[in-house]
């Protein structure tokens, strides 16, 4: 005979807000706290069982199969192309990346693909500087495609390691600026097969249920890599990454800390697991 | 959509001929997940709808709509209410120049909404200069100062001194050139990061200004009410600004800020081009978090 033990209300809404608040959403929230109580186990403590089931859960569901964030780099050069929504941080990642990949004694190339928006590439420029990173850029109003063409071409010819290309920020809802990135992925693998090798969308931690359409929208048009998690320093928790990974299959592989260099790391699942509940 | 989704849940109503708690339960449940869904603060949700509930309860059911539209017009109508009033107008001071603070966590538009208040206002015969006050992003005073060129409004700029001085300098060109409003651009910071929260505050002290904008993006989830508090503690801004409302966001950040703070929504930003800003309009708004 199975009795459900009796988890009380006040836990209960404790535990759904916690979910809640940190942007897992409240379908989510619902079905994990369902699954939780079926698993619970008979006696003991079950506050400290219900909250221990629940950040197991959430940890396999971020983390599964995956041997740590981060990336390796697979090709020579490794392409990597950098997408998402405007102002999320990708330029900034990039720039993180760079410095990254250069302290691992790789030499990296940065393209400035962003020819839209005003000093896009001056703002890259300074994280080349920064990084010890070369940049491959154009005039601004330049096809982006063009400038992400260049720089892999350079990379191919001038033995660089990684490229990272930076791309404009777009709102995935817009048909003709996905077209324009469907461009740009293209006209890379056309000058080298198989590249882009990555790609990358940067979510910004603060984006509530919109992030799921966003992912969902790239990976539709440019087929998303990873995830870069930016802003995880402020109280946002981005838990719409869980939904990413679980109807998309999308990982998140890198975290943005903060605004300088090195406040970049490799997602580990267990710590953000624990920031959600800290 | 919505009133299709509650039609079914209440079919009960239809037999009482009044809404009553009962039946009203399944409706709000419906609406409480909505919200929720369009980004909506959980603890907002939970006021709104007790609102709602009591706003509800009791009403004659009519023969001409259906008891889902009836709910979901007292919902539609709570939320137009909450939301506030359109065309709140910006405050200036006596005294020239006026200054506008723009502030908000990073990445939100300020920079790129700067410059759109600034086109608005020349449009309304003001006479504004734009300060670029953010020293730290990498080319941030560069992109200011392309945004104005663009548009032909002058930028102010003074390197990397400190924002304070900055601002001063500004003030005092400002007088010089006989400017009668500065728009100041601040660089986007944590809620959580006191030195920078007490930067805002020593920018407050020393400019006076007569209007403070929170810019916030429109696709926040529910932290949106964490950084606007914390803004508002530290600040007490006079007015939101919502930006990236030309996606497909719900924005329920809006009525999450509005509540929270008390504070008018004044602009929506709904595209990257200068002219995209619109004021703002609390029926568009509450017909778009409903979904
Ligand atoms: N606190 C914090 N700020 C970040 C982080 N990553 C980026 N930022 C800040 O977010 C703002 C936007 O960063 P950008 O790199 O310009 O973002 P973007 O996606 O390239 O923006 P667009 O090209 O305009 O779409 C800047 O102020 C960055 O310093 C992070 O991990 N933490
Ligand atoms: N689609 C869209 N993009 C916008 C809107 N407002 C700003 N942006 C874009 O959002 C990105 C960030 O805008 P910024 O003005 O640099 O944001 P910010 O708040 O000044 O950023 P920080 O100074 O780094 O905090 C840029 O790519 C802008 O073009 C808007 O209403 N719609
Ligand atoms: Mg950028
Ligand atoms: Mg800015």
């Amino acid at each position: 005979l199975h009795s459900k033990p009796k988890l009380d209300e006040e836990l209960l809404e404790e535990l759904e807000e916690i979910l809640i608040q940190s942007d897992i959403g409240a379908a989510n929230a619902l079905s994990l706290i369902g699954e939780m109580r079926g698993r619970l186990p008979a006696d003991g403590d079950l506050e400290e069982a219900s909250r221990r089931i629940l950040m197991e859960r959430i940890r396999q569901l971020v983390g599964e199969g995956e041997t740590g964030g981060g990336m390796t780099v697979t090709a020579d050069p490794h392409v990597i192309l950098v997408v998402g929504v405007n102002g999320t941080g990708k330029t900034t990642s990039i720039g993180k990346l760079a410095y990254r990949f250069g302290r691992e004694n790789r030499k990296v190339l940065l393209a400035a693909a962003d020819t839209f928006r005003a000093a896009a590439v001056e703002q890259l420029g300074e994280w080349a500087v920064r990084a010890k990173a070369d940049l491959i850029r154009q005039s601004m109003g330049a096809d982006p495609a063009s400038v992400a063409h260049d720089a892999v071409e350079a990379a191919m010819t001038r033995g660089f390691n990684v490229v990272l290309v930076d791309t404009a920020g777009r709102l995935h809802s817009k048909v003709n600026l996905m077209e324009e990135l469907k461009k740009i992925h293209r006209v890379i693998g056309r000058r080298m097969p198989g590249a882009p090798h990555e790609v990358l969308l940067v979510l910004d931690a603060t984006t509530g249920q919109n992030g799921l359409n966003q992912a969902r929208v790239f990976q539709q048009a440019v087929g998303v890599t990873g995830i870069i998690l930016a802003k995880l320093d402020g109280t946002a928790r981005g838990g719409i990454v869980v939904s990413i990974r679980r109807e998309l299959g999308i990982p998140v592989k890198w975290v943005g800390l903060g605004e300088g260099l090195e406040d970049l790391v490799p997602f580990d699942p267990g710590s953000y697991v624990e920031s959600i509940f800290g | 959509d919505l009133i299709q989704k509650l039609d079914g849940a209440i079919r009960a109503i239809r037999n009482t001929g009044k809404l009553n708690e009962k039946n009203i339960g399944e409706a709000l449940r419906g609406i409480q997940r909505a919200l929720l869904e369009a980004d909506v603060h959980f603890k907002v949700v939970k006021e709104f709808i007790s609102a709602v509930r009591e706003k509800a309860v009791g009403t004659e059911v009519t023969r001409s709509v259906s008891p889902g539209q009836q709910v979901v017009k007292v919902v539609h109508d709570e939320l137009v209410r909450l939301l506030g009033h359109a065309h709140v107008p910006i405050a200036f001071s006596g005294i020239p120049p006026s200054v506008i603070l723009i502030v908000g966590l990073q990445g939100s538009g300020k920079t790129t909404f700067a410059a759109k208040l600034g086109a608005l206002l020349r449009k309304s015969g003001r006479d504004p200069m734009l300060v670029a006050a953010d020293i730290y992003r990498p080319a941030a005073i560069k992109q200011l100062a392309t945004l104005g060129k663009g548009i032909n409004l002058p930028v102010f700029e003074k390197g990397t001194l400190k924002p304070v001085l900055i601002c001063k300098a500004a003030v005092e060109e400002a007088r010089k050139q006989g400017k009668d409003t500065l728009i100041v651009d601040t660089a986007g910071r944590l809620h959580i990061d006191d030195a920078m929260m007490a930067e805002l505050e020593a920018l407050k002290s020393a400019l006076h200004p007569s209007e403070i904008l929170y810019v916030a993006d429109g696709m926040t989830g529910q932290d949106a009410v964490k950084s606007a508090q914390a803004f508002l503690d530290r600040l007490d801004f006079n007015g939101i600004v919502l930006t990236k409302m030309d996606g497909d966001s719900r924005g329920g950040a809006a009525l999450s800020i509005r509540a929270v703070t008390g504070r008018p929504i004044k602009f929506i930003s709904n595209g990257e081009k200068t002219d995209a800003v619109e004021p703002f309009h609390p029926e568009r708004m509450a017909s778009r978090i409903l979904g």
